[in-house]
């Protein structure tokens, strides 16, 4: 699965990476 | 807690000891948005209970170009809701 960081420039780290399927809302 | 369409959860077990705490935050349901994000992953980030407030770290998301500014309310006001059930289960185990 693919990775994905974002530093902001407060110098907060986010990290973002796929939800799960289940963890997704049926639409 | 009010459907906001933005989950937030813990990203890692509370042992009530730390101020900063790991945070999960994804988009359920986009409807409930104005704009719908580019990005559809689940954010991980670290959140200081004493130091930082929920709103500060909706508008870094903004800044960071996650969600829209118009979104930036309803974002923290789910990171509020879910670090005061964090705070309310803190209070529980460990009063004062």
């Amino acid at each position: 699965s693919v990775v994905t960081q974002v530093v902001h420039s407060a110098g907060r780290r986010f990290i973002v990476s796929p939800v799960p399927e289940s963890r997704l809302k049926e639409q | 807690a009010e459907d906001t369409g933005v989950r937030v959860e813990l990203a890692e077990e509370d042992n009530g000891r730390k101020s900063s705490i790991a945070l999960r935050l994804w988009v359920e349901d986009p409807k409930k948005l104005k704009v719908k994000p580019k990005d559809n992953g689940a954010i991980e980030f670290t959140f200081d209970l004493e130091k930082e407030t929920p709103e500060d770290v909706a508008q870094e998301m903004v800044e960071s170009g996650f969600f829209h500014e118009s979104d930036v309310k309803i974002v923290g006001k789910s990171i509020r809701d879910r670090v005061a059930l964090i705070q309310w289960r803190r209070e529980r185990i460990c009063p004062g």
